[in-house]
Order: structure tokens, then sequence, then C-alpha cells
């Protein structure tokens, strides 16, 4: 039954591409959703793919049991300050970063396991007015941060126990950072987009500030989700929480656009719009590889692929609770889509 | 793409900027 209602609606002509519920999470004891994840957990011996929800006052790690029922491994529970978001950390197993704060992000915390003592821990890694954050590879974590005064982009390094002592600063730009990706295929390099709708560039061994390239001024606020590098160009997918609705476009979610880093002029390369005849706009959503997914304002769940610029499946909203959350596993073959009321669904894509 | 629209492409852009830009 739960099935037959959460099967997703295939759009025409696309039936081989779809969605398929593998399974459904719920934690009993938390009513609400603020992120979901997933982390590598290795354990005697034995390394898996888990699934990490968290809830404003705790961060819950789930493992696969058989028939594809999850068990809760365990449970971190958090102070007074709300959960905003998890920050996984590529590449990593037994660490994930969480963001916590109020209307902004106040600190940073590391949630851990020692398979060494067979303990879960978690330490503070730092404290301010966070604007974005994301975990890199190498175990490392950029920030943006605001005083008073100024800007501060700090790249943290991360032990197994919490924060090492060796971290480094990029050059600020002017304008506030909302949103960091790492250039794919590229080592040193690292995008964010700013609050005026800038592309930045650093070079992340020297900490330079290599470049600003504007966005455009019809799509305000944009974000960056994933960069990489290719016949000397920077390809960027951005998503459009405010753009404007045109007749050539529709309503775009995302777009792919490609700058050239030496002049800073750039060309769309491809939209992402949702199908003519579906209301709502984009909410917030992940991107992985060449697959995006969006929640959206109708309570809908859309999924593209970037390389066609074409919507590939659609979740309608349950009528038991929207969809809040939506977020590709570490692989873009899983799709992980949250309810308002907390029930986390594993979709294969 | 092409480079009327972008001007001149360089494959070594993130070496080329990074020997201009200040450190």
């Amino acid at each position: 039954d739960v099935a037959g209602r959460l099967t997703p609606v295939l759009l025409d002509g696309l039936r081989e591409e779809s969605l398929q519920l593998v399974s459904k999470l719920k934690d009993s004891s938390s009513s609400c959703a603020v992120d979901v994840s997933t982390m590598w957990w290795e354990a005697a011996g034995s390394r898996g793919l888990c699934v990490v929800t968290a809830c404003e006052s705790s961060v819950s790690l789930w493992k696969p049991l058989a028939s594809d029922r999850w068990g809760k491994v365990y449970t971190w529970q958090l102070g007074e300050i709300p959960v905003i978001q998890i920050v996984p950390l590529p590449d990593t197993c037994n660490l994930v970063c969480i963001a916590l704060g109020d209307l902004e992000i106040g600190e940073i915390r590391l949630l851990l396991y020692s398979s060494e003592n067979d303990a879960f821990k978690q330490s503070l890694v730092k404290t301010g007015n966070i604007k974005a954050v994301l975990g890199l590879k190498d175990r490392r974590l950029v920030s943006s941060s605001r005083t008073m005064q100024e800007q501060q982009v700090e790249i943290v390094s991360l032990s197994e126990t919490g924060r090492s002592k060796d971290g480094q600063t990029l050059m600020p730009p002017e304008e506030t950072v909302l949103a960091f990706a790492e250039v794919e295929g590229m080592r040193d390099a690292l995008v964010g987009t700013t609050a005026v709708n800038s592309i930045v560039v650093w070079n992340l061994k020297t900490g330079q500030l290599l470049k600003k390239m504007h966005v455009g001024y019809s799509y305000p606020a944009s974000i960056c989700h994933r960069a990489y590098s290719d016949s000397g160009l920077l390809f960027v997918v951005l998503s459009h929480p405010h753009a404007k609705e045109s007749e050539s476009c529709g309503n775009p979610a995302f777009r792919v656009i490609a700058f050239n880093p030496k002049t800073a002029r750039s060309v769309g390369v491809m939209f992402s719009s949702l199908p003519p005849g579906h209301a709502g706009r984009y909410l917030e959503g992940d991107v992985k590889d060449a697959s995006a997914v969006a929640v959206l304002t109708s309570g809908a769940v859309a999924v593209w692929d970037l390389l066609l610029g074409r919507c590939t499946a659609l979740l309608p909203p349950d009528p038991e609770g929207s969809w809040a959350l939506a977020r590709w596993a570490t692989t873009s073959a899983c799709l992980l889509a949250g309810q308002q009321d907390g029930t986390v669904c594993l979709y294969r894509y | 793409c092409s480079e009327s629209d972008l001007g001149p492409i360089s494959l070594n852009w993130f070496e080329e900027l990074s020997a201009e830009a200040p450190s």
C-alpha cells in the first residue's frame, strides 16, 4: 500500500529512468526531520554505507539490516542549540559534521565513532556567525563566517578525534560567501557563490582569490552545487531559488553555466525546469554527478538529468505529509527523500 | 560555446590565474 502510494509519476517517454522505493525508516522518538545524509561506518572489521538522520535535538546513525530494513545504531544527543544541517565529509569513514544554530549556523560539531574504543563521541570544531560550510576531501571543512568588520573563509583539518591544529585561511571576497563547491578533477580549486550573485574561485593551496565572475541579474541568490573544469572552461551547476519565470526557460530550478575564468565571460549551457503543467518553485535540493533533485513548493520532489536538461521523475506530495528533504546518497543511484513527519524513504534511481 | 562568446580560452587557466593573483 505504502509502495503504491509512493510510486513516482513517470513522465512521458522516460519510463526507463525511474525511482523505485527500496525501504523506509522512521525514528519513532523524533517528530521532525531536519536533514538526512549517508556516511561510511566501519565497526568490527565490517564497512558499510549507513544513513544519518537529524532532527533538531539529536542525530541518529542507521545501518542496513536484512530485507531492506534499517536499524538504529546510535543517537548523538545535542544541546539546546538546534541542528540545522548535516555536513558530510567525502571519502571518510566514521566521521560526520553537523551545523547547529538558530536562524544561522552558530557552531559546527564533529560526530565520530572510534573503533579502537568502540565509542561514539562528539567534539566542537568551530563557533561564530557561520554563513556557509562544506566538507572537503581529505577530512577538511571550509566555512565562511562574518564578524562586524570582516569575513573569514577558513579551512579546518580534522583528525579522527576532532579539530587539528593546522588550519588555513582563504582570501575573502568583499561580499558574503553563501555556498561552496569543490572543483572536480582539480585538487587545489574551490568555488563559491556570493550574496551579490558572483562566482568566486580560490586556490586552496595558496589561499589566493583567483577570480570573481558575475552570474547575471536574472538569477539572484544562486547557490553552487557542483563544479568541474573541462577544455579550459569552468562548468558550475547552480540552483536558483529566486529565478524569474520566463517563456523560454520556464521556471528553472538548476542551470549549468560555462565560465571562461580567464575573461570572466559565461554562457548558459543547460536549463533544468519543471515540465509544463507542473507548478512549484525550487525550495531546496542536491546534485550528484549529472543528477539533480529538488523539493518544490508544491510539496513534490523532482529529479532531473542535467545533461539532458530534462525532468526524469516526480514524486507527488504524499497525503500524509509533504516532502521536506531530498538528498543523493554517496552515489546518485540512491535517493533519500524525507517527509515532514520524519519518515525517510530510500529510492533506487 | 565558442571563443567569440567567451573570449580566449586557456587550458592552464588555474595556473595562469594563480601566477597573476595577489598572494
